[in-house]
């Protein structure tokens, strides 16, 4: 009996070729617990008969092969075994050697998880594995309680307990202890939603309400019995009644409700969803000369908005310039930064000409898209064919010809040509 | 220069004044970083002088000036390679380039000469003008060796006529005439190219107006005297080495 692996291959002795004569033998196959075998022949062929037991119960007895039509093949269906333990069992029958032409058995072999947690409640009126939750995990299972109660030791059951819940998911469900049965007596239950800054919680009560109240001219008042709901900065509400309050936006990140009860009445109790959403921010302004990206409708907590400015334009803030920008939405509902400005480019004066001279054409202040012309003295002349060359202030801060190749204006003497003649002498 | 007058500023930008050793001679902008001159002007003693020899002014009118005035960085001197005068009576190939370090601010007084274009011609009798910092007189035959830039207006001399002026002579003692040079100068004499204007340019004007390197001051018998003429470098022999030495380098 050798333990074997969670799955694996088993087989008679010598298979596929004949199996020894007085063959009589038993296999034991084991998993750990909480884990069931499931087993499948690939092949039987006995004159004998093989056996599969469970804890000394047949779960199945078979013979033959799938060609005889007086044996008891096993076919192709898995056979599960209730428990983590299986035995296989080949027994000895009116059997004669000298005829022997069978080749024995192989199978495979599973381990399978139990579910435990919707397997039927056992015979023996214990009640159910776990009393409210039940956790199936592999090779075992946990219990759990709802908010309002704690596991007892024997981690089966549950015991009324509901201080200090904390809920930091950023949804989820809570109820009154028992909901949807009638609260326990003399309660006192507080829970904690408490989610990252820069997210709003809103609560959406069941319509299935019922706090004990006290009818009184001003209406429902909740002398003994309330639901509390403390929102910071704002007042605390106290609920009750057999109205749902539905949905209440708290605006707030963190919220936490007083559930109490005293010794006397009854209340049925309540259940909400409570989901977050994400602050929003204002919709930015427009940026002159500028695009603000995303262009959404809404803004929430850390969504970015970057800016660029037009062609011929460039980014300043607080007077100086910055090569990007981008500003992202804070938890407190703020942009993070003011938005920048896009002021006119300037490509700077344009360099001086030795030997030629440059005036403006058009623009202003050397501004992006200004334009000025570059002339040659005589006798020097540009290089580039005709005497002016006209340069435009690219968006790229460079004065640039839509002559590609110009890349500086130069002035190139002619030779031969002094700017002074000899003067002439008129004696002869 | 005899015979000639001074230069005012701006007149001849193309004046390079150049000293090596204790010689004094000339030289012509012709690009942006090259100046032309004569071979003899840069080779001393059969040597080949240094960069670091030479001292090139530009835009200058008065020597004086080059004390305030930085000589130019020389990088390099290309003489012509057929140029041979052990004994200083072979003037042939006389033309040598030297390259400067960084490009030439051309400004009214320095400025650049034009090369020989294909229709340029040497007609005789052409009136030329040669310059220089050389020897000049004072109208009377007494020499001076002046510190202004002068120029002279002299006339292209039939090629046969320079030949006869040179007849007669030892020529143990006269140098050779060759069809890579040319004269120019008046028979009655007293205005010519002498010492110290060597290199300098002798310029002609093509029908646009353009001063051209016709040729460079190379040699002569004696300065300015009755019968004897001014001997030149015929430049436009030799525009495609100007061109070669100037592309390959």
């Amino acid at each position: 009996c050798v333990p074997l692996l969670d799955s694996g291959q088993i087989h008679s002795p010598q298979c596929p070729q004949l199996y020894p004569v007085n063959l009589q033998k038993q296999w034991e196959i084991s998993v750990p617990d909480g884990f069931q075998i499931n087993l499948t022949f690939t092949h039987v062929d006995i004159k004998s008969s093989i056996t599969v037991l469970h804890d000394e119960k047949v779960l199945g007895k078979f013979c033959g092969n799938e060609n005889s039509a007086d044996g008891r093949h096993p076919g192709y269906q898995p056979i599960l075994s209730p428990g983590s333990r299986l035995t296989l069992k080949i027994q000895l029958s009116d059997y004669n050697p000298d005829r022997n032409q069978n080749v024995g058995f192989s199978a495979q072999y599973q381990a399978i998880d139990i579910d435990e947690c919707s397997a039927p409640e056992p015979e023996d009126g214990s009640g159910p594995l776990c009393s409210q939750i039940c956790l199936n995990t592999l090779g075992s299972y946990l219990c759990a309680c709802h908010h309002g109660y704690e596991l007892r030791s024997d981690e089966r059951t549950c015991i009324l307990s509901c201080v200090g819940g904390v809920f930091d998911e950023l949804e989820g469900h809570l109820m009154s202890p028992g909901y949807p049965n009638p609260s326990p007596d003399a309660l006192s239950c507080q829970y904690i939603i408490s989610v990252e800054s820069g997210f709003t919680v809103s609560l959406n009560f069941s319509d299935k309400f019922h706090i004990e109240s006290v009818d009184t001219e001003e209406g429902p008042n909740c002398l003994y019995h309330w639901l509390e709901v403390i929102i910071p900065d704002r007042n605390p509400m106290k609920l009750c009644g057999g109205t749902s309050p539905g949905l209440i936006n708290t605006n707030s990140n963190i919220v936490k409700l007083g559930y109490n009860i005293d010794n006397q009445g009854q209340s049925n109790g309540w259940s909400l969803e409570y989901s977050t959403h994400r602050v929003t921010c204002p919709v930015p302004g427009e940026v002159a000369k500028g695009r603000v990206t995303p262009s959404l409708t809404e803004y929430f907590y850390r969504d970015y908005i970057f800016v660029r400015c037009d062609e011929g334009y460039k980014l300043m803030m607080n007077g100086a310039e910055i090569m990007g920008f981008s500003t992202m939405c804070q938890s407190n509902g703020e942009w993070h930064l003011p938005l920048p400005e896009c002021h006119i480019i300037d490509c700077g004066e344009p360099d001086p000409l030795l030997n030629g001279g440059v005036n403006f054409l058009s623009g202003f202040q050397n501004q992006y898209l200004s334009v000025v012309q570059y002339h040659c003295n005589e006798p020097f002349y540009s290089p580039y064919g005709g005497n002016n060359v006209s340069l435009t202030c690219e968006a790229d801060r460079q004065w640039r010809s839509n002559h590609d190749v110009i890349l500086r204006p130069a002035c190139l003497p002619v030779c031969g040509r002094p700017m002074k003649q000899i003067e002439n002498h008129f004696q002869r | 220069i005899i015979g000639g007058n001074d230069a005012a500023e701006h007149t001849i930008p193309w004046q390079a004044l150049i000293n090596v050793g204790s010689s004094r001679g000339g030289g012509m902008i012709i690009a942006d970083r090259w100046i032309l001159t004569a071979a003899h002007v840069v080779v001393l003693n059969g040597q080949v002088q240094t960069p670091e020899a030479l001292f090139v002014y530009l835009g200058v009118t008065d020597v004086h000036q080059i004390i305030e005035n930085l000589s130019l960085n020389v990088t390099a001197v290309h003489v012509h390679s057929e140029y041979n005068n052990p004994n200083n009576l072979n003037f042939d190939h006389d033309i040598a380039l030297i390259k400067l370090k960084d490009p030439i601010t051309f400004q009214a007084a320095i400025m650049p000469l034009c090369l020989p274009s294909e229709d340029d011609t040497y007609d005789t009798g052409m009136m030329g003008m040669v310059s220089g910092f050389g020897i000049t007189d004072k109208g009377n035959q007494r020499r001076f060796l002046t510190n202004k830039l002068k120029y002279v207006h002299v006339p292209v001399v039939e090629q046969k006529k320079c030949s006869i002026s040179l007849k007669g002579k030892p020529s143990s003692r006269t140098p050779r005439l060759t069809n890579n040079m040319f004269c120019a100068g008046t028979p009655e004499g007293g205005k010519d190219s002498c010492n110290g204007d060597s290199g300098s340019g002798f310029t002609l004007q093509s029908e646009n107006g353009r001063f051209w390197a016709a040729g460079i001051v190379s040699w002569g018998l004696g300065c300015g005297q009755k019968g004897t003429y001014g001997f030149y470098t015929k430049v436009a022999n030799y525009v495609d080495w100007i061109n070669k030495i100037m592309r390959e380098n």
